[in-house]
């Protein structure tokens, strides 16, 4: 029952990175949602309507369980939330990618020489 | 080769930029391929106009249908390398600042080209030569698949399962014997690569991937090298 105050330092040199530990069910969404608002503060965003803000926090908790699940198949790096987290895997691909895809290079362009890698 | 190679200790890698809503990631690997070869051949650290290609680079690979270059939707840095060698060359970025917007009007004024190319090349597909030509001829443009870089905050990234359907364009600055895992399972040998999705992204806008996994997420097979025109001093 006692108050218990949230300091947001969503600064670059907060060392405290969103990552996300095991929880139980119940507090999974409570937790989700005390991740949403640190997001929602260190990256300033804002939604036009009450819609949108539910539908970017399932899509939220969705990523928080890829980044779980990224954690686990990619142990030496640290997955968690970034800037991204309220983006789809294809909305994120279409507007912050922008590789021309199923290309190879081109086949007139000069190969550069080999060159001595050991001595 | 050395165990530890980083151009931004030697100068020749400038901040951290950050595209935007824009597909143009092609046009900042290509902007810092240029600046690094620019460095080599002049000692001079200039940030060049992703803008410039977003707005101007509309150049297409002859050989393969519908490759051409279209702002923010999309591009190839191999494109942007030839439309530069025909353009002449890119712009400081000052002078044709970033929008993160296309359909603009082409703003190009040669008179005010910054960097020129003189020459560009493919980079065969073995990590050696990766490494010999990076310390050679400076950063270099390579494509990477970026399935798990939405997730990622920082360490070395070694995913046992990645697509090496390349879908981003970013820049290799540099290699590591041993990164620092957090979960210390092993250290890793790692490629230091510069994104452009800001600094609050990944370590300080950097993203480090394991290397002597040949070709992981795709990031060895689409790896180019840049010469620049060495501007004689007047």
């Amino acid at each position: 029952g006692e108050e218990v105050t949230v300091v947001v330092d969503g600064g670059l040199d907060n060392p405290i990175r969103q990552v996300v530990p095991e929880l139980k069910n119940d507090e999974q969404i409570l937790n989700a949602e005390l991740h949403f608002t640190l997001f929602k503060s260190k990256y300033e965003k804002t939604y036009a309507t009450q819609e949108e803000h539910d539908y970017r926090f399932r899509v939220f908790e969705a990523n928080l369980r890829r980044a779980k699940r990224n954690q686990l198949l990619d142990p030496s790096a640290v997955h968690g939330v970034t800037q991204f987290s309220d983006l789809t895997p294809k909305e994120f691909r279409r507007s912050y990618l922008g590789l021309k895809r199923g290309f190879r290079l081109p086949t007139d362009t000069k190969e550069a020489p080999i060159l001595p890698t050991s001595e | 080769l050395p165990t530890d190679f980083d151009w931004r200790e030697q100068g020749a890698v400038t901040p951290v930029k950050n595209q935007g809503m824009c597909g143009s990631c092609w046009s900042f690997s290509a902007t810092g391929a240029l600046e690094g070869a620019h460095f080599l051949a002049t000692k001079e650290l200039v940030s060049l106009s992703e803008q410039q290609l977003v707005d101007c680079d509309h150049e297409c690979d002859p050989a393969q249908a519908n490759s051409c270059d279209s702002g923010c939707s999309g591009g190839l840095m191999n494109n942007a390398f030839e439309y530069a060698l025909k353009a002449g060359g890119l712009m400081k970025e000052e002078d044709y600042p970033y929008t993160g917007r296309d359909h603009s009007v082409c703003n190009f004024d040669k008179s005010k080209i910054a960097a020129s190319v003189s020459n560009f090349s493919v980079v065969s597909a073995d990590e050696d030569q990766i490494a010999a030509n990076l310390i050679k001829h400076g950063p270099l443009a390579i494509a990477i698949n970026a399935m798990w870089m939405q997730t990622y905050i920082g360490g070395v990234s070694c995913p046992y399962v990645c697509s090496k359907s390349q879908d981003h364009g970013v820049l290799l600055v540099g290699f590591g014997e041993s990164g620092y895992a957090p979960i210390r399972l092993k250290e890793k040998p790692y490629w230091i690569i510069k994104n452009s999705w800001g600094k609050m992204w990944g370590e300080h806008g950097y993203y480090k991937i394991c290397r002597g996994r040949h070709n992981i997420c795709g990031m060895d097979t689409m790896v180019s090298t840049v010469a620049a025109v060495q501007i004689t001093p007047q």
